[in-house]
């Protein structure tokens, strides 16, 4: 059994293509270096959310093969129950047999009905990963597919140009050079972030924190009481559902935000960390006063080419 | 070796469910989970 909260893929945007099965069949996921685990929908699964999506059917692979266990994914609204499986997935142009896959056969709720994505592609160390899982990355590591123990990914503001690299470091979608950052704990990929600071006075994690970079979640997330910090120090105002709204009109008089990771700076402004939606605009810190981690998302993200080096066990940042 | 997977910057399900009208009673109800990202996998 293994159990993932989805809850905030809410604000997910970031999608990519990949196939499973022989002839393949073709599914839109979030590649997630927050969890571990490969899922799609299922043709066995009925619910809306399924019904809404592309669904895998084995009966159509003739590479598939069941593995006779079963899976179970948290959402916050209910739960995910499936299958696990192995087949061939087709990522751009490496072809990674006999891969663990995760189909759900029940997806309650509605609210994954409205998702542009169809399921999750974890990046994230097998210590995340159900039992009889072998995480994508893993199975290609192991059986050679990839150039290099390690992948990168660059995110546009704009609708089209990023991208996900397996295998290499892509010089130009950054500009002067990665800087390495050892991983604490490998299980996602996390690491100790200094402090936070505002105008040079620490705002937040003071005395050190730790973070993990994470493309499956769109915001930067930290402690309730240090993202109250933050909202303070840029002006940002509560409104009764816990976002943190921004007067647009103040964009360009608002504060750098500093993150001090392994003894360098990594500045947001406020083009970084803030979003503009129909003349709204909102903070994209976000607090979660029931964890102490923090979560450098895509608002991180965006700004930092993200480089997640599974050969060293070590993520590397340089400006976008 | 090297496989490059464009990703294209789509619609989030906040803005679906916001045009939906179903938003507000997300955030209602699931305000306390929105951000929590923690797996348990494996356990």
């Amino acid at each position: 059994v293994a159990s993932e909260s989805l809850t905030n893929y809410l604000d997910c945007q970031y999608f990519g293509k990949i196939y499973i099965g022989t002839p393949p069949q073709e599914f839109t996921v979030v590649f997630d270096t927050g969890s571990s685990d490969l899922w799609v929908p299922s043709v066995y699964c009925n619910s809306d959310a399924c019904q809404n999506h592309h669904r895998f059917d084995p009966s159509k692979s003739s590479t598939f093969q069941n593995m006779d266990k079963s899976l179970s994914i948290q959402y916050g609204t209910g739960s995910m129950q499936g299958l696990l499986g192995y087949d061939t997935v087709t990522v751009s142009n490496i072809v990674d047999p006999h891969q663990t896959v995760g189909l759900s056969t029940q997806e309650p709720g509605d609210v994954f009905t409205y998702s542009e994505f169809d399921g999750i592609l974890g990046l994230a160390y097998p210590s995340l990963a159900s039992e009889y899982s072998v995480p994508v990355f893993d199975n290609m590591m192991d059986r050679h597919l990839v150039a290099q123990d390690l992948f990168s990914v660059y995110m546009s503001r704009n609708e089209q140009g990023s991208m996900l690299t397996l295998g290499a470091i892509e010089p130009s979608y950054f500009t002067g050079s990665l800087h390495w950052i050892p991983v604490t704990v490998q299980e996602y990929w996390q690491f100790t972030v200094d402090s936070v600071t505002v105008d040079g006075v620490v705002v937040a994690c003071d005395g050190g924190c730790q973070a993990i970079l994470d493309t499956g979640t769109s915001m930067l997330v930290g402690p309730g009481s240090d993202i109250f910090n933050i909202q303070q120090a840029i002006g940002a105002t509560e409104d009764q559902y816990g976002e943190f709204d921004i007067d647009c009109g103040r964009l360009s008089s608002m504060p750098t935000v500093v993150f001090e990771i392994n003894g360098k700076k990594y500045p947001l402004p406020p083009s970084a960390y803030t979003s503009q939606d129909d003349g709204f605009c909102t903070s994209g810190f976000q607090g979660d006063y029931g964890s102490q981690q923090w979560i450098l998302g895509d608002v991180f993200i965006r700004e930092y080419y993200s480089v997640f080096d599974r050969a060293s066990n070590r993520v590397g940042l340089a400006k976008a | 070796g090297i496989s490059r997977i464009p990703l294209h910057k789509g619609k989030s399900l906040r803005k679906a469910l916001k045009e939906h009208g179903l938003l507000e009673d997300f955030l209602k109800n699931h305000r306390h989970a929105v951000s929590r990202k923690h797996s348990s996998s494996g356990v």
